[in-house]
C-alpha cells in the first residue's frame, strides 16, 4: 500500500503508463477514466502533483510521473 | 512528435521539483 486512495492509484496508474515524453493530457486521462468526473480527475492530479508523484510538462494539461526513467 | 528544446528544458526542470516535494513529504514521513 503506497498510501494513495483507489482514484489516486488510478490516475497515478494511467500516467506512469504513457510513453510520451510530453505525458499524457488530462482529455486523454478523462477518455480513459469514463467513470470519473472532469472534476475529481482535475482534483486528484492536483493532489498527485501536491505530493510529488507527478509533474505538469508542456503545459498544465499534460503530467508524467516522477517514477518514469 | 518531438519536444523543442525549451519544451524539454520546462519538463526537466518541473520533473526535479516534483522530486524535491516527493522528497520533502518523504521526509515529513508520509
Amino acid at each position: 500500500n503506497n498510501g494513495l486512495n483507489p482514484n489516486q492509484n488510478q490516475v497515478l496508474c494511467l500516467i506512469k503508463s504513457c510513453p510520451e515524453p510530453q505525458g499524457i493530457s488530462i482529455q486523454e486521462l478523462k477518455q480513459r477514466l469514463s467513470g470519473m468526473s472532469m472534476t475529481i480527475i482535475r482534483q486528484v492530479v492536483d493532489f498527485l502533483s501536491n505530493e510529488g508523484h507527478i509533474f505538469s510538462t508542456i503545459d498544465e494539461d499534460h503530467f508524467r510521473s516522477t517514477d518514469q526513467e | 512528435s518531438s519536444l523543442t528544446q525549451e519544451q524539454q528544458r520546462k519538463i526537466e526542470e518541473n520533473r526535479q521539483k516534483a522530486l524535491a516535494r516527493r522528497a520533502e513529504r518523504l521526509a515529513q514521513g508520509k
